[in-house]
């Protein structure tokens, strides 16, 4: 899952 | 995005816009740690690499632009603009905050969430940021009065974190994949930092009285 990949948060 | 993220950008966009209040206003920066402002500049720098990489939305990319530029504004006012620097208590401010930075850089090192340069780097500003607030409240407590702005300076950057808090709490419960346990246990850690400080502003607020930290 590719929502780990980057940090939306932040 | 969830009301509770929401709520801590903001929390933490006040602190900035409060401390910049501060030193705009009084023109003074006294009380201020320079030490924990440099930290900042540091994990902003270090957590954004991917500024001009990873576009999220328009709202993500501001919110990391006025963070660095801010941070970089307070740390350039408090070493070069004339009046400002003079206010510098540069005595109370000795905290040795390159051992933060070396034990984060070290602690990213080992404890990832990939070993990749910008994760490493990621980490590393979490890390960073959970004890960047450690200079400021070792020199309230050595200067023991602490002026309003200041005070609620500190109090905003501390509720902002705890507001993260219930953010990760809430993605965890609503997101099949949500595992953000790095910043959790970070933030637990930077959250824990402010409790005696929360303690006090409250006995504090609830005194109407000045905030005194005991030295």
């Amino acid at each position: 899952e590719d929502d780990d990949d980057f940090h939306d948060e932040l | 995005m969830n009301i509770f993220r929401f709520a801590g950008d903001m929390t933490h966009l006040i602190s900035i816009v409060v401390l910049l209040l501060k030193i705009y206003a009084t023109k003074s920066c006294s009380g201020i740690s320079l030490k924990t402002q440099e930290l900042y500049v540091i994990v902003f720098l270090a957590r954004y690499l991917d500024l001009f990489t990873d576009f999220i939305s328009v709202y993500n990319t501001v919110m990391k632009l006025v963070f660095i530029g801010s941070s970089l504004a307070i740390v350039w006012c408090m070493r070069m603009h004339r009046a400002v620097k003079r206010t510098y208590d540069k005595e109370l401010d000795t905290f040795r905050h390159y051992f933060l930075v070396l034990g984060s850089f070290v602690l990213a090192l080992l404890l990832h969430e990939k070993f990749t340069f910008q994760e490493i780097f990621w980490a590393f500003s979490i890390y960073l940021e959970a004890v960047a607030i450690l200079p400021q409240l070792v020199m309230l407590q050595r200067s023991g009065n602490v002026d309003n702005l200041t005070g609620q300076y500190v109090f905003f950057l501390g509720a902002y974190r705890a507001f993260y808090i219930l953010n990760w709490i809430y993605r965890f419960f609503t997101e099949p994949h949500f595992s953000r346990w790095i910043a959790c246990l970070s933030g637990l850690v930077q959250t824990a930092f402010y409790a005696d400080f929360f303690y006090y502003y409250f006995i504090s607020w609830k005194n109407n009285a000045k905030l005194q930290l005991p030295a």
